[in-house]
């Protein structure tokens, strides 16, 4: 068997300021996941370590850099699966995370429960002793920018993400 | 939206995914990615799939279970996941791109959008691309 890893970012259009740096976040990305598959680190391992490296990177509309809801505040969403047993564990509308993916992932390792939402989220996070951090920390002035041009009462947030905004 | 498949030396399979969600979505509001067999599916026997795109068509079509469907089914992973992709674009109008791999260790990089960043190692290569066809190669 040959062990692959293979990442994406998000889908849509980027703007070419950002063009680059997305390209080599990815390319990190797998570098850093492929490592751990290279080791004696499980497809679990790698996947976890991949989307971790990729929600750090604040090009990318995950962890540090999502866009923002309504309010002006991050919300995020994370799932990991495993292919052995059918074994999932997500986390949805979850704050204060750097790491979504890696609470996901104790959901699934920790609980009997597929998927844990807003405050329950939390709720677990502090229990397991998973750090939190301040909500402003994972938001950038990038997404600021976004976030308040969408406010308009015509934008169409899914057309500007999908193919004007990136 | 941000995400990952892997295949390990054993043959086991898993997949991730992360997202903010949708810019400027309401309070509460989940999209594909927290759902199983929406936002990521894995299994052993078939494959995985990590999607990106609009959340709310992914969901519809149930876009990751369903490209595995297609998988067990006996189409390779790009065949899978192109029929996939066209489907939902024509059943529910949405955009989107996957990453899938096979119990084999066949993978494939996949999108109907303008562009998708990826990345994907293998055999100490590292293959990468951006545009639809793009795919370049360098030693890792």
């Amino acid at each position: 068997m040959l062990p692959v890893l293979v990442v994406h970012g998000g889908a849509g259009f980027i703007p070419k300021e950002r063009v680059q740096l997305s390209c080599a976040g990815v390319q990190a990305a797998v570098r850093g996941g492929y490592s751990k598959l290279q080791g004696q680190g499980s497809a679990m391992d790698a996947v976890v370590e991949a989307v971790t490296l990729l929600e750090n990177d604040h090009h990318y509309n995950a962890g540090l850099g999502s866009v923002l809801n309504a309010k002006g505040e991050v919300e995020m969403d994370a799932i990991v699966m495993d292919g052995r047993y059918l074994a999932s564990g997500a986390v949805s509308a979850v704050r204060k995370v750097a790491n979504p993916v890696q609470l996901a992932r104790l959901v699934m390792d920790k609980t009997s429960h597929l998927c844990l939402t807003g405050e329950g989220a939390s709720q677990f996070a502090r229990s397991m002793g998973f750090p939190e951090v301040p909500g402003e920390s994972l938001i950038t002035e990038y997404a600021r920018m976004r976030w308040k041009k969408n406010l308009a009462a015509d934008a169409n947030p899914v057309e500007c993400q999908m193919g004007k905004m990136g | 939206t941000v995400g990952a498949v892997a295949v390990d030396a054993e043959g086991n399979i898993a997949c991730a995914t992360s997202t903010g969600g949708m810019l400027n979505k309401m309070e509460g509001r989940v999209g594909d990615t927290a759902c199983i067999g929406c936002g990521g599916y894995a299994d052993n026997r078939v494959g995985a799939v990590s999607p990106t795109g609009e959340g709310e068509a992914i969901m519809k079509v149930t876009l990751a279970r369903l490209i595995l469907f297609h998988m067990e089914q006996g189409r390779s992973a790009e065949a899978a996941a192109d029929e996939a992709l066209a489907y939902m674009k024509e059943r529910v109008g949405g955009l989107g791109g996957v990453v899938v791999v096979d119990p084999q260790g066949e993978w494939s990089v996949r999108f109907s959008s303008l562009q998708m960043a990826w990345a994907a190692a293998q055999q100490q290569t590292l293959h990468y691309g951006l545009y639809t066809g793009e795919h370049f190669t360098q030693n890792i």
